[in-house]
């Protein structure tokens, strides 16, 4: 979901 | 990552190390708003959270810290340091900056991707990034001339979320479930802030004058 891969960014 | 981003990154990094020059090189934080950079820190230990716990990337986890450890300094340096904290325009800088942290707060309580303590706090770090910059333009305006190194810090603080905003819809076109709207309409708000001291900024280049905010 886009919850986990929204973290990628700084 | 994409050529956005990592301008992004690494324009958000040269802001930094402009204000670190400032101070290290000026021993001064005239025109620098302590209200900001207490806010900047807030939002990257609310964001960064997840440091320890999420590897990402060894790129990833040194920007982290960077960006951590440089914004600690810098409020420890405004703060404590006996030089640089006389040069703090404390009767300027008193826009009320507590009501944005509890302003973005309650939002992050009401808008979040999901309800759990990590997302609450990364939707409140989100928030009050786009905030962050009130005081500093406040106290730019209320300072009246702005020396250059200032004006530069602030410049590529705005310029990096615009960088940001590119990346995200580079993303949305090119990552089948990408979908970034809280960081998307937050960046937005964040950039749109900048626009009457990026019109300013323009000009006092364009004319190569001195930059002068309208009180």
């Amino acid at each position: 979901g886009s919850a986990e891969d929204s973290k990628d960014e700084l | 990552m994409n050529v956005f981003r990592l301008t992004g990154d690494m324009t958000h990094l040269a802001s930094i190390l402009v204000l670190l020059l400032k101070i290290y090189a000026t021993k001064s934080c005239s025109g620098i708003s302590l209200k900001t950079q207490e806010l900047y820190a807030l939002v990257f230990l609310a964001r960064y959270l997840n440091l320890f716990t999420d590897f990402i990337s060894v790129y990833n986890t040194v920007m982290k810290l960077v960006f951590i450890g440089s914004s600690l300094a810098i409020v420890w340096c405004m703060r404590m340091h006996k030089m640089v904290k006389r040069s703090y325009d404390q009767e300027l800088d008193t826009f009320r900056h507590y009501f944005l942290i509890a302003g973005c707060f309650l939002l992050a309580l009401l808008v979040n991707e999901k309800f759990m303590f990590p997302e609450v706090l990364w939707a409140f770090s989100i928030y009050l990034e786009a905030v962050s910059t009130i005081p500093q333009l406040v106290l730019l305006q209320r300072s009246g001339n702005v020396d250059n190194l200032t004006g530069q810090y602030v410049f590529l603080l705005g310029a990096y979320r615009a960088l940001y905003i590119l990346n995200w819809i580079y993303r949305y076109f090119t990552e089948p479930h990408f979908s970034r709207w809280i960081a998307c309409v937050a960046g937005l708000v964040q950039t749109a802030l900048y626009a009457d001291f990026f019109y300013y900024y323009f000009l006092s280049w364009k004319n190569n004058a001195k930059l002068q905010l309208p009180s």
